[in-house]
């Protein structure tokens, strides 16, 4: 059986508007080290991957493996119950198809409880291999969001382009193109400042409706990582207290 | 603006 006890309701309900959109249906991998869940998007161009540490939970058990086969919109529904700041306790009995969910209220004696099916949902693991990425760019997550936000509305595709320069992003749109620089910042660190770190000029297409997709989670953390090497899936990561949630996106090639 | 990969090119099915 699985009993996990999340301080406040907020982080469960961001991590869910951060992949509703990308994924209809997945599983939460629950085992004695925590919660995770991996699950790539229909047309296989994206993955997401999170991970809910047991020791970000209050209190938590699980005796044995237990697949939670979740649709992400109805997760999302039920949810949406929770206020931001209620404790949340999710559970779930060996091979049962429903996952309970109780939110108690911080200040007053309120308690609700809510059932939710859960589903048989066949997914395919992907191995993803440890990769040395070529480029490291740490930057505050809402300068991500903005970039991305901007420039997908002028074109479809971002070039990203890491060199001594700093980490450039290129918009090429049918009526309008753009470019923005940024800098290593010399005086402030993540995560006001922005670290680059390269072995390798890196230069690289990204469908940006995806990256709009993944700034979601910028809710959940204010500095973003990007992991980038020539032809590889970009890594966009976010770390949080009690995990995090990381992107894999394939790129584009030549016209 | 090219043609989008998909990941099964970079990462193993089990």
């Amino acid at each position: 059986m699985l009993e996990a006890r999340l301080a406040e309701a907020a982080i469960l309900k961001r991590l869910l508007d951060s992949i509703k959109e990308l994924v209809t249906d997945a599983n939460f991998e629950c085992n004695e080290e925590g919660i995770n869940l991996q699950a790539m998007d229909n047309s296989h161009v994206a993955l997401v991957s999170v991970k809910l540490s047991a020791s970000g939970f209050k209190k938590y058990r699980c005796d044995r493996p237990l697949p939670l086969g979740v649709n992400l919109g109805s997760f999302t529904k039920v949810l949406k119950c929770a206020k931001d700041d209620d404790v949340c306790i999710i559970k779930a009995a060996d091979d049962a198809d429903i996952l309970s969910l109780t939110y108690e209220a911080r200040n007053s004696d309120r308690i609700a409880e809510y059932e939710m099916k859960l589903m048989d949902i066949d997914a395919d693991t992907l191995n993803i291999p440890d990769t040395d990425y070529d480029a490291r760019v740490s930057m505050p997550s809402a300068e991500f969001t903005r970039i991305v936000r901007d420039l997908s509305q002028l074109g479809e595709s971002v070039r990203i382009e890491v060199s001594k320069e700093g980490v450039r992003f290129i918009s090429d749109g049918e009526a309008a193109n753009g470019n923005i620089l940024l800098r290593q910042t010399d005086d402030d660190a993540p995560p006001e400042g922005v670290t680059i770190e390269m072995n390798q000029h890196v230069n690289l297409t990204f469908s940006l409706k995806y990256l709009v997709n993944f700034a979601k989670s910028s809710t959940l953390s204010n500095v973003v990582q990007l992991m980038l090497s020539n032809d590889v899936p970009l890594l966009v990561s976010y770390d949080f207290n009690q995990g995090h949630i990381r992107y894999y996106l394939a790129p584009k090639i030549g016209d | 603006m090219g043609r989008q990969q998909t990941l099964g090119k970079f990462f193993q099915m089990p």
